[in-house]
């Protein structure tokens, strides 16, 4: 554990923290894509079986059982408990062209042909890309509330943190793993045009709002 | 075949 992958975990909870208190205080989910929260429910499901099968410490097992069941907590608000403030409207990206990809890229290049492997392999193809519902819907009503903001800069920041943490392993422990690498890159690419408009326009006050 | 290694990260 370095200081990289801390702060990206700590990050990374930030954010959900920030998504459920922000659906539980406003009584609403307006503004998030529900696509992109059952995505996330996908890739943590997948990804943590080995919870099963590996332990790897106890800060590890925790976390995992975090991520996991807020995600199954959200996708609940969202469709069951807040339905109605769903904006279901603008929320029409299409799953299915993200989950099919990932699956077949997940068959081919992995690192070992198991079960267990390809299904983490899934999942972090398909973590690279769960975002594009969310920002999708963004870009399709134009705006996001703050707070919806700073739910996506915590959460963008956890990979572009992860990625600081597989420079520091490949020198400092000559561990790397290409496919995390490869897909943490894409994934932190994807969030680079909202940093933009969240440093300049969120961080100095104002909502953000695209361009007409 | 490069052994696989445990996934330590989340």
């Amino acid at each position: 554990m370095n200081i990289f992958r801390l702060f990206g975990d700590l990050s990374h909870l930030l954010a959900i923290i920030i998504l459920l208190l922000k659906i539980w205080k406003t009584r609403s989910c307006a503004g998030i894509s529900g696509k992109s929260q059952i995505l996330f429910a996908i890739v943590y499901t997948s990804r943590y079986l080995d919870l099963m099968t590996t332990y790897i410490s106890a800060y590890n097992t925790f976390m995992k059982i975090v991520f996991v069941a807020t995600s199954y907590a959200t996708v609940f608000l969202m469709y069951m408990k807040f339905k109605a403030t769903y904006d279901r409207n603008h929320d029409t990206f299409r799953i299915e062209f993200l989950i099919v990809p990932a699956v077949i890229l997940a068959l081919v290049i992995n690192q070992e042909f198991t079960v267990l492997e390809v299904l983490w392999t899934f999942s972090i193809y398909l973590e690279s890309v769960a975002i594009l519902p969310q920002l999708f819907l963004v870009s399709k009503t134009g705006e996001a509330e703050s707070i919806t903001s700073h739910y996506l800069f915590a959460l963008g920041s956890y990979r572009a943190l992860y990625l600081l943490n597989w420079v520091y392993r490949y020198y400092a422990e000559d561990h790397y793993d290409l496919i995390a690498i490869v897909a943490g890159l894409v994934q932190t690419v994807l969030y680079c045009d909202f940093f933009y408009l969240y440093i300049t326009k969120v961080l100095k006050g104002k909502k953000l709002q695209l361009p007409a | 075949v490069p052994e696989v290694e445990e996934h330590d990260e989340l």
